[in-house]
């Protein structure tokens, strides 16, 4: 998953 | 309801105008395009009932999955008024001739047979806010931990898109397995839209953004 860090960050922000 | 109040606001292409037209104009703006609307379905599958309360793991799996259908189906929706034309931004409609002209030929004989199907079914926009949910549920991602979890939002969708149909359209009781039975289409369509920005990414000639990057890479 370490690949997909962008679409980690997103989803983890609370907006 | 709750699907139409968290339908995203619409974003603009916004072609640079320093740019002279052609092939790699276009597709810069496309991927651009298409960089900014990956933030833009991220966040709505956050809005999703239930979505928030999958694992990180499966709402990564189901967007990488999904979102090229969820992006298509938005052209789609966006282009039932118009006619042999593809709305990817409201300030970026393409024609065939403007499509041939620019190398979106391709995309553009792809995804118009789908609009062409929504047109005949005259889907509504609530049944296109529960579709487009639907494909994201159901994307058959083959990495999904909490299978029950993805099911009961996939039961509870479904429910809705029936709820739709024998409310607004008594006169068809078949209504929901119409709108059920264009997904297969939506997942050819969207996968030959992927095939197409493969392509561009392995030609190299157009810059593409980070998250598109990433998504694309995902389904490779």
């Amino acid at each position: 998953k370490e690949k997909h860090k962008i679409l980690h960050r997103l989803l983890q922000n609370s907006t | 309801s709750h699907l139409l109040v968290v339908e995203p606001e619409k974003i603009y292409a916004m072609p640079d105008p320093t740019v002279p037209d052609g092939d790699i104009k276009a597709l810069t703006t496309l991927c651009d395009l298409a960089d900014r609307e990956l933030v833009v379905i991220i966040g709505w599958a956050k809005h999703i009932p239930g979505f928030s309360s999958l694992s990180l793991t499966d709402q990564m799996s189901l967007l990488q999955s999904a979102w090229m259908e969820v992006l298509v189906l938005s052209i789609v929706f966006r282009s039932l008024a118009f006619e042999g034309e593809l709305v990817y931004a409201d300030d970026y409609v393409v024609d065939e001739e403007h499509a041939r002209l620019s190398g979106l030929l391709d995309l553009h004989v792809a995804i118009l047979p789908l609009v062409q199907r929504y047109k005949k079914l005259q889907v509504e926009k609530e049944e296109f806010v529960t579709l487009k949910a639907i494909a994201l549920l159901n994307s058959d991602s083959m990495h999904i931990e909490d299978v029950d979890a993805v099911q009961r939002l996939q039961d509870s969708l479904h429910e809705a898109l029936q709820d739709l149909g024998s409310s607004q359209h008594t006169e068809d009781p078949q209504r929901a397995g119409k709108l059920l039975m264009t997904l297969p289409l939506l997942r050819q369509t969207a996968a030959r839209t992927l095939q197409h920005f493969f392509s561009i990414k392995v030609q190299g000639k157009v810059p593409m953004h980070k998250l598109f990057l990433e998504m694309l890479e995902a389904k490779a």
